[in-house]
């Protein structure tokens, strides 16, 4: 199952978070679930962004793009030191 | 640190800095990768209650309990979810799941920034003295957030969004990588934030110079830090049998060669593959080599793994010879054997005397530590440079601090190599790297938001910029050892960083998140993008006018379309106007500009040429306009605009682009 997966970095609009749900990391969890059965959310992110990261098929990547409130989807990066 | 502190000028206006109770309010956030508790450089002595703002922790996990953490070390966590999803369980035979640094990196930067007194710290004896980070009395709180895997963005944006969640006042940073757009790029994004609650950041420049364009790192709310020079060597002579003697330098500790001439060769020459010259593992015959010093070059492989290499395959020594990449710029190494590094002029002799005497011979002499090294400081070439990739129009790096041949903290889990096989344990080590300068000015951060609680972090990083110098106390222009010539702007920004007069800048440029919002805007960015950055809705007026060349920068980067300007000498000129404001944060007092530019090329006048200051925060605009003859594209030429009082200077790099 987690072949073709990667991590990706789900940029969310704060303020576009429905009414239903009282906290941002249960908008989160249903925005996932949306568009994977299986996916988890690796990091809820508070302070720095808006959003979450997960693991994601391309395809799954794409269509959390497209469902109300994602800002953006990035593909993990790597980074190193100096 | 040993060294920096007097190199800086801290050591000798101790009197100047602030007081002990100020100083330990302020809390030094490192993403890194982690930290070695157990440091003298985290010790805690003389330091009173944790600030009552903080609400960080100190995480368990291998190795590492909640008592690794007092007053010194205020908080360490560790994120590693996004690594482990991408390379699976960490190994916890090889690295600790857990805040503790099993690499040495981490503490080296930590302890740079903030680490305490230290008495007797030393290299195997080399630099010698009391070692300290720049702000002695900061709290420190390690994230570990880099692996051996690498460092990944998932993992650093949660280090981040924990960090401003702690209450940390400065994040230094020493990582980066590739170019993104600032709303790709998860350190960008991040630091957005941290700039929102008040955060100063501090990043490195990137070790990928003296290629242009190199810089990583450069979002405007990021202070950037590239790397110079300390006036300390480490001085290993190559005396060679024709009697010739050569500088080389080196960190090597044990037995010397013996007291007479060995037989050298090079590398290229004992090996059977074509690119044996490169001392690479397996690739020298030990028949060839045993009982020699052998000659190798710099490249693809660790330094120190040469000399390992080297070293188990019977050979009794090496010289490491620079090549056109590294130029004559000298990187000190705890080799494995007794070994030295050369420059490329040097290395080129060598060889030309190995390749020529049918019996060549040389020995090494190793010198320890001399300071005093003139002139210092100077670019290091590895220092990223400049232009600023994704927005021209904003100068990088900001600054330069020390980052050449830096003695701090290390970890106990590894040699000073970082080789497997090197089972020396250090309590300090000494390497370089713009990871090296970045927690200087991280530190020196610190010192100055104690001293001034209420400096926002961008009036922070003017002061730093305003303040720097980019000329030797003689009046020549500061080097760049890439080239042996003057450095610019783009080497070295706004210059070598002056913590002293830092703490007293006169004026500053201030700047708001709202100006960075409006920046954004300036570059054409989606609602969408900026709100990834911003993390807010924002749009942008439609009916205002904005441009980056406004952002109320600390210095100036002109960007001119050489296809729009004529071509030289034949007649019309471009001109760009760029338009800043003054704080005054000193007394009241009139200041005067001044502007300097290396070409006729280049006409810069500054409207109005005088400004009156009263009190402290009123603040005075001014027009600069820069006149722009033709030029070819890719050309560029600099300049410098001041403003002084008489006591304060407050200056600014300028670079004008043809592209």
């Amino acid at each position: 199952a987690e072949e073709g997966k990667r991590t990706y970095i789900v940029h969310m609009a704060k303020s576009a978070k429905p009414a239903e749900f009282e906290e941002h990391r249960g908008w989160y969890d249903a925005s996932l679930k949306s568009v994977s059965e299986t996916a988890e959310i690796i990091y809820s992110y508070e302070t720095a962004i808006h959003g979450f990261s997960a693991r994601l098929t391309a395809a799954e990547a794409e269509a959390i793009e497209s469902t109300p409130g994602t800002l953006s989807v990035l593909p993990e990066m790597r980074y190193e030191l100096h | 640190t040993t060294r920096t502190p007097t190199f800086l000028g801290l050591d000798q206006n101790a009197a100047m800095l602030p007081a002990s109770d100020s100083a330990s309010d302020v809390i030094v956030g490192v993403l890194d990768t982690g930290v070695w508790p157990e440091s003298p450089s985290f010790d805690d002595a003389g330091f009173g209650a944790v600030p009552s703002s903080w609400k960080g922790e100190c995480e368990i996990g291998t190795n590492f309990t909640k008592l690794k953490c007092n007053k010194k070390l205020i908080g360490a966590r560790f994120f590693a979810k996004g690594y482990e999803a991408t390379l699976g369980p960490i190994d916890e035979s090889k690295e600790s799941k857990s805040p503790r640094d099993d690499d040495g990196h981490g503490t080296h930067t930590s302890s740079t920034a903030a680490g305490s007194v230290v008495s007797g710290a030393s290299l195997f004896g080399y630099a010698a003295g009391t070692a300290r980070g720049m702000a002695p009395r900061a709290r420190v709180a390690a994230y570990k957030v880099c692996w051996v895997g690498g460092c990944f963005s998932s993992d650093i944006l949660a280090g981040i969004d924990k960090a401003i969640e702690d209450g940390v006042n400065v994040l230094s940073m020493s990582l980066g990588g590739g170019m993104s757009e600032y709303y790709r790029d998860s350190v960008a994004i991040g630091s957005f934030a941290a700039m929102e609650k008040g955060i100063l950041v501090s990043c490195s420049a990137g070790n990928a110079g003296p290629s242009k364009y190199s810089l990583s790192n450069v979002a405007p709310w990021i202070t950037t830090v590239g790397a110079g020079t300390l006036d300390r060597d480490f001085p290993a002579i190559v005396s060679l049998g024709n009697g010739k003697n050569f500088s080389g330098v080196s960190l090597f500790k044990g037995d010397s060669l013996p007291g007479k001439p060995l037989p050298i060769v090079y590398a290229g020459n004992v090996s059977n593959v074509t690119n044996g010259n490169l001392c690479m593992t397996g690739t020298l015959n030990p028949d060839k080599i045993k009982g020699k010093i052998v000659l190798c070059d710099r490249g693809i492989n660790p330094r120190v793994q040469k000399g390992s290499v080297v070293k188990s395959a019977g050979g009794i020594g090496m010289v490491l010879t620079n090549t056109a990449a590294n130029g004559e710029e000298l990187v000190a190494d705890a080799h494995l054997l007794p070994a030295t590094a050369v420059g490329e002029s040097t290395g080129d002799a060598i060889k030309q005397y190995v390749f020529s005497d049918p019996n060549p011979t040389a020995t090494i002499l190793f010198q320890g530590t001399k300071v005093g090294v003139e002139p210092s400081p100077v670019v290091a070439a590895f220092s990223s440079r400049g232009p600023n990739s994704i927005t021209q129009q904003i100068l990088k790096p900001d600054i330069i601090a020390p980052g050449v041949n830096i003695l701090a903290g290390w970890s106990g889990a590894i040699g000073p190599t970082g080789l497997a096989e090197d089972g020396r344990r250090v309590g300090f080590n000494i390497i370089s790297g713009t990871s090296m300068s970045c927690p200087h000015v991280s530190g020196l951060a610190a010192l100055l938001k104690a001293a001034h609680p209420d400096w926002s972090p961008a009036v922070i990083r003017s002061a730093l910029m305003t303040t720097a110098y980019s000329s030797y106390k003689d009046g020549k222009l500061m080097e760049d050892v890439a080239t042996g010539k003057p450095s610019t702007p783009f080497d070295h920004g706004a210059g070598h960083v002056d913590p002293v007069s830092a703490l007293n800048p006169g004026l500053v440029y201030d700047l708001l998140p709202q100006d960075y919002l409006n920046f954004l805007c300036a570059l054409n960015y989606t609602s969408g993008q900026i709100t990834s950055v911003a993390r807010r809705n924002f749009t942008c007026d439609a009916q205002k006018s904005y441009s980056v060349n406004d952002l109320n920068y600390p210095s100036f980067s002109v960007v001119v379309d050489a296809q729009m300007s004529s071509t030289a000498g034949s007649g019309s000129d471009t001109v760009v106007k760029h338009t800043r404001t003054l704080t005054n944060v000193g007394p009241a007092g009139t200041y005067k500009a001044s502007v300097t530019s290396t070409s006729d090329s280049v006409k810069i006048s500054v409207d109005p040429t005088s400004l009156t200051f009263g009190q402290s925060g009123e603040k005075n605009s001014y027009t600069v306009t820069f006149t722009v003859t033709g030029m070819p594209s890719n050309s560029n030429e600099f300049g410098r605009i001041e403003w002084s009082d008489g006591k304060h200077v407050v200056g600014s790099p300028v670079a004008v682009s043809w592209t």
